[in-house]
Formats: C-alpha cells, structure tokens, sequence
C-alpha cells in the first residue's frame, strides 16, 4: 500500500472516479489562487519523478523506504497518473498521487540523501543491468526541479497569521462589518471568529482573498457599517494601530478599496440592476443600488424580498464585482432573471418595470465586463466552497457558463443548492486541492434508498 | 497571462544511485531559476 500523509477522516477521495474516460477535471491553470500554479505549466506528460516502491520486500534496517523511478502518464488536477520504470506497456501496477505533495520528488532526490534506487519486485529480473537501464531511459527526460518541494511549500503559505484582527462580513448580517480574530489557516483558508463571538462557536471560514475580508480601519474609510467595541472604534478613529492588525499589505485592492471615488460616480441611490442574491447564489435577482459609500463601494438590495426595514439586507459590493450586472444581463445569457416581489416571470419586463416606476438602470458602460480567457468548460469537475456553509468543501461540477460567470453545481445536490461563482473566484480549486492542502473534502450526497 | 510564460527548460547533472552503484545523467529540469 502507498503511504498518505495527512490523511483526513472521512475526506472524500477522487481515485475511484479518475480512471474512467468520461471523468474530465479543471486543469489546475485555470485557478489562479492555487498553489504551484506559476510553475504548472511546466509539468507534464511524460516526465520522470522518484516516488515510493511499494512494489517490495518487508522494508529492510538499512533502506527502510524504498524509491524508484516513475513516468508521469496522466494529469487529472493536482493528482498524476504514475508507473514505474521498467513496466513498458504494462499498465496493471499504475497508481495516482498527488503531484503537490511529499510524495513525488524530482529525480536525484534519493541519491542526494543517500537513498539507493530500487527497483520493483514484479519487474527485478526483467534487466541484469539497473545502472544502464536507468541511464538510457532517464538522459534527455525532464524532471521536476530540484526546489520543487520547497515551491509547493512556498505556495501554500498564507500571507495571514493566526492572531490577526481584521475586519470580516458579519454571517448573521450581511449588511455589517465585525471585528474579528484569525483563528486558523488551513490552505490559504482563515477561520475566523468575531470579537462578540461565544467560544464554542466554530467562527467563520473563507478563503484569504474573499472580499469578506478587510483590514483594520476599512469600514470608517469607506463609510460601512462597523460593529466593533468602543475601544477598537475609539483608536480606529484616533489612527492608533497595534501589532496585531491586518494592515492594508496583506488585503488584496477589491478588499482595500480604490481612492479612486470617480469608479462610484454614475452610481445614485435608487438605480437598479442585477446582482447575485449574496444568500441565495443560485439566483441572479432585480437589485437596487441603496447606497454610494467611499472608494468603489455600493450597499445594493435584493428586490426579491419584502425590504428589511432596518437595512439587515443590504450587502456591499465594489463595482469592480463580478456579481453585479447591467440591466439586461440575464436576457443576453439567455437565464431566468428574479424579478421584484410582486412580479412573476412572466409579468415582469425591465423596459416597463423602469418606466413604471420611474426608476433609471446604472449605466451598463459601468459595470466589469472582461472576460478573461478563464479555460473553464461545461462538465469540469472541481473541488468548491459551499458558500452557504463555508466550512464545507465539496465535490462539485461546472454546470453552466455565463460570460466569466460559472455555475457550480454540487455533486449529488438538486440544482437549488447551485452556486454562480466568478471564474477567478478563490472558492474554488483543483481537483486534488483539498488533499494537498489537508482540508476535508466533502463528497456527492449519497441518497439512501428507500424500503 | 500564464498561458504565455515561457519555460525554462535547464539541463542539469543529476546524480542517481542504485545497489550497483552510482552515476549520473543528463535531464531537463524545469523552473528552476523561476
């Protein structure tokens, strides 16, 4: 058997879908956010790694480990198809791993920890020479470089650290901003928990670029509502900071904010558009722009439901945000637009609701309408963030496509649970990320049958 | 975009050692000055 490291009770495991030739993954390219994917391109097909033999003896005092040489046949994701050297056409011994691991290590590797290669049992009387075997088939191959394992390392660091104080959407109200204090990193992903938070509560779970996430002192800079102790608002205001704040360095621009107040100004309150309902991401809803704050930022409402007259409903995205759309925007892609409470599908109409009711759609000039070269294809399959329960990581399927919108189904779900999710969005990840990073990886619901 | 970053491709020594011995071949190794 081959050894795993970080094994992780009751993670899902790809391994039994990646052999069947239907099974098609995102490549790891298409994930900008993922770990070692500035180098990805340079691992392929056909190149040689040293990797574990298990195909031994009982592990001997001396050489308790035993390696061999492997040939990258197959990349699905982070996971490789490998087989030894020495096999040729015979695929019977194949085995997968994760090519962002410890378990493959460039060749070279073994000999520079004094590590003799050694070859499988089923094949050790097919060659009398090893040495010249080895020699002919490796001279000329490619290889990993020899700083690969401290690339994949590098990769994974977060820029956060555990202690952190930062300033985090509120899950219970989106329409809010709450101090908050990194608890844990796993991946790049921060659990974080509010400072009113009880201790038992498990805190809140998102990828480091989520725009959730925003350093110390955002809310006063753009004008968001923040609940925070007086203490925190009192140095805030007095431009006091402290060790442990995430200053502006760590955050990434649609998490800073722009100083460019221009980016809002065909923004007025009262002007309608599309946008993701921020708790239902499965729908792209009638939407009024509520409020213009302070460098990029709107509060928009979702006009499906009956106003919240406290504003709880709110939620604030930058106009840069992929889940905002001009009027229009569904029509073009041929999807069912949410219209306002009162209205069905059938009776709703843009042209009449605006005149209707004398409201003026934003300007559609205003809106982020690249649409980036993403690779993203129908039927992909990925590992995504279950936004409504962020903890979770599932297995899930790129459904369908909308300019750089992607629809992410999940894996055994009904389609109400899908999610619309931007092509660069850091809630999604190769298959194989989970494992890599050592996150649980929740796998397609299983329906039991009934008696 | 990624797509066009040119690779690197460096031939580099590299020592292998086997139970008869050891030696050393040429390969590719990419990345590595990246």
């Amino acid at each position: 058997s081959r050894r795993h490291t970080n094994e992780i009770a009751n993670s899902y495991d790809w391994d039994a879908c990646l052999n069947d030739t239907y099974f098609v993954a995102a490549p790891v390219t298409c994930f900008k956010h993922a770990p070692i994917v500035d180098i990805w391109s340079n691992i392929l097909v056909g190149m040689k790694v040293e990797v574990e033999n298990t195909d031994c003896d009982n592990a001997s005092e001396t050489f308790p480990d035993s390696f061999w040489v492997a040939t990258v046949t197959k990349i699905i994701g982070y996971k490789a198809l490998l087989r030894y050297e020495g096999f040729g056409l015979n695929e019977t011994k194949d085995f997968w791993v994760s090519l962002c691991s410890n378990q493959v290590h460039p060749v070279g590797w073994c000999a520079t920890r004094g590590k003799p290669l050694i070859p499988p049992k089923t094949i050790e009387d097919k060659y009398s020479d090893w040495k010249d075997f080895l020699c002919k088939r490796l001279t000329g191959a490619r290889t990993l470089p020899s700083n690969f394992a401290s690339k994949v390392t590098d990769s994974m660091k977060s820029r956060f650290q555990c202690g952190l104080t930062l300033e985090v959407v509120d899950k219970n109200r989106i329409s809010q901003v709450k101090v908050a204090v990194v608890h844990k990193i796993i991946g790049r992903r921060l659990n974080v928990k509010y400072y009113d938070m009880p201790p038992e509560d498990s805190g809140f779970w998102c990828h480091e670029d989520s725009p959730l996430l925003h350093p110390v002192g955002w809310a006063k800079k753009v004008g968001h509502h923040l609940v925070a102790p007086s203490q925190y608002v009192d140095r805030v205001r007095s431009g006091i900071s402290e060790d442990n704040d995430a200053s502006e360095e760590l955050f990434t621009p649609v998490q800073i904010g722009s100083n460019d107040n221009t980016l809002t100004s065909g923004f007025r309150i009262g002007m309608k558009l599309e946008a993701i309902d921020p708790l239902n991401l499965s729908s792209i809803c009638v939407a009024t722009v509520m409020e213009v704050l302070n460098c990029g930022y709107i509060m928009i409402r979702i006009d499906t439901y009956d106003a919240d007259a406290t504003g709880g409903d709110w939620f604030c995205y930058h106009v840069s945000s992929p889940y905002i759309f001009p009027v229009g925007f569904c029509e073009q892609h041929s999807l069912a637009l949410v219209p306002p409470k009162e209205f069905t599908l059938q009776t709703f109409n843009w042209k009449n609701y605006l005149s209707e009711t004398g409201n003026v759609a934003v300007s559609a000039s205003l809106f982020n309408t690249f649409v980036p070269a993403h690779g993203f294809e129908e039927g992909m399959k990925m590992e995504a963030t279950d936004l409504m329960d962020p903890r979770l990581v599932c297995v899930a399927t790129v459904a369908k496509m909308a300019g750089r919108l992607l629809r992410v189904h999940f894996d055994g779900w009904e389609e109400e649970y899908d999610q619309w999710l931007d092509c660069e969005s850091s809630d999604i990840y190769p298959v194989g990320w989970c494992h890599s990073v050592g996150y649980k990886l929740e796998g397609p619901r299983v329906v039991p049958k009934h008696t | 975009p990624m797509e066009n970053k040119p690779r690197k491709w460096e031939q580099k020594q590299v020592q292998i050692k086997t139970m008869e011995g050891e030696f050393s071949v040429t390969m590719w190794a990419s990345g590595a000055s990246d």
